[in-house]
């Protein structure tokens, strides 16, 4: 089973069509692997991305560069997955 | 043997294998309305089984719902079994949905990608498409949602196998796709389609490949506002309602933009709660409210075409 340790998903908001094109050429990078969960659509819309540990510090001072807001939605992605598997094996037995 | 009551828990989530004994169970314990179809199979051979709800009668008037399209949405498929549990245990009780069943049939897919939804518990949890191998590449898997007969290979679909929105090789190449195209087309009176995803809280009509509005653009407004009204009168969660292009983003090969330009005036898609923290994973206690509001606004639906056939 593959594990999401050190994943994070981070919640960007954007505030304009220039950062949104920002976004969208972020998606290009194949080699950061990330994964929109929300893809930039709007300006007035939040965008979700997971990204992997090593993606982070680049994709942070990426967004940053560009001073684009974002926040950390899910801090350790394996953390929550951790804990749905134990919800599933509590519920079995 | 007399079968026992069910004692499948609806606030977990479950395997493939769990959730399809369910719909045995539920098919055993209200036999006089629910029965299992195999509409196909998926590509790594897997059973496509449709829970059919009908009081009788020939070829009547249908709504068709799904769930499960892309694996990694668990809500939906957790959510579709607790609705057929409902819409079952309902009839005889509930008059709307006691008339609608009087009237029309309902086919349920509980797990629109039974692949990707195994593979979702065994190799990679964020998984979203089928399992299909892509010749020439070491990427697996089309985007189910892209692989439709409307607007194939557009804009908002990836020509890349590597991608997550890759629209495959031609439409209707994903034998989980072209099961329900098939289905649908042999029924001939499907009059609703609906389709669960998760997450974000939007309830979209056509269309998604182009931006310019259905014919039915005003109807469908009214009727998916009325829904996410019902939705939102039990826990207040709220939904933006509007067509695929002007709610999120252009998407072509969307399975209600197929079903539309099929003909099927009623065709909406759901995205389901995450309220904003979780994303693809909702936490288990939230299976079953989020369940129970999908399903006020279904209803809302349903009723309204049951009472406007065409």
């Amino acid at each position: 089973l593959e594990t999401f340790v050190g994943h994070q998903v981070l919640r960007i908001k954007t505030r304009n069509e220039e950062q949104l094109k920002q976004l969208r050429f972020l998606e290009t990078l194949e080699h950061l692997q990330l994964d929109f969960w929300l893809n930039p659509s709007a300006p007035a819309l939040p965008v979700d991305v997971r990204i992997p540990a090593s993606s982070l510090q680049a994709v942070k001072v990426f967004l940053e560069s560009q001073a684009i807001e974002y926040s950390i939605l899910i801090e350790d992605l394996q953390v929550v997955l951790d804990r749905e598997q134990q919800d599933m094996v509590a519920s079995q037995q | 043997v007399e079968r026992s009551r069910s004692t499948f828990n609806y606030g977990t989530y479950h395997s493939l294998d769990a959730i399809y004994q369910e719909l045995d169970n539920l098919a055993a314990e209200y036999s006089d309305i629910v029965s299992k179809l195999q509409i196909g199979e998926s590509y790594e051979g897997r059973p496509l089984y449709v829970l059919r709800f009908s009081t009788g009668g020939e070829n009547r008037p249908a709504i068709w719902l799904d769930a499960g399209i892309h694996s990694r949405e668990w809500v939906t498929q957790a959510s579709a079994v607790w609705i057929a549990r409902q819409i079952a245990s309902d009839y005889g009780s509930d008059p709307s949905v006691t008339s609608l069943l009087n009237k029309m049939d309902i086919f349920l897919l509980p797990v629109s990608n039974p692949d990707g939804y195994v593979y979702t518990h065994t190799m990679n949890r964020m998984w979203r498409k089928t399992r299909s191998k892509n010749p020439g590449s070491l990427c697996v898997g089309v985007d189910p949602n892209r692989n439709w007969d409307a607007g194939f290979g557009g804009p908002g679909a990836s020509s890349s196998p590597c991608s997550d929105s890759y629209h495959g090789p031609s439409a209707n190449s994903e034998v989980e796709v072209k099961s329900v195209v098939d289905f649908i087309k042999n029924h001939g009176n499907v009059l609703a389609f609906l389709t669960l995803h998760s997450y974000s809280q939007l309830l979209m009509y056509p269309y998604g490949y182009k931006c310019t509005p259905p014919a039915d653009d005003a109807e469908l407004n009214a009727l998916g506002n009325a829904a996410a009204s019902a939705i939102q009168s039990l826990y207040g969660t709220t939904y933006q309602v509007g067509s695929i292009c002007s709610t999120i983003y252009q998407a072509s090969g969307g399975s209600i933009d197929w079903s539309y330009d099929y003909g099927i005036k009623y065709s909406f898609a759901f995205e389901l709660r995450d309220t904003g923290r979780y994303g693809f994973l909702l936490p288990a206690a939230q299976i079953i409210p989020t369940a129970k509001e999908t399903w006020l606004g279904l209803k809302k639906i349903m009723e309204h075409v049951r009472d406007n056939l065409y």
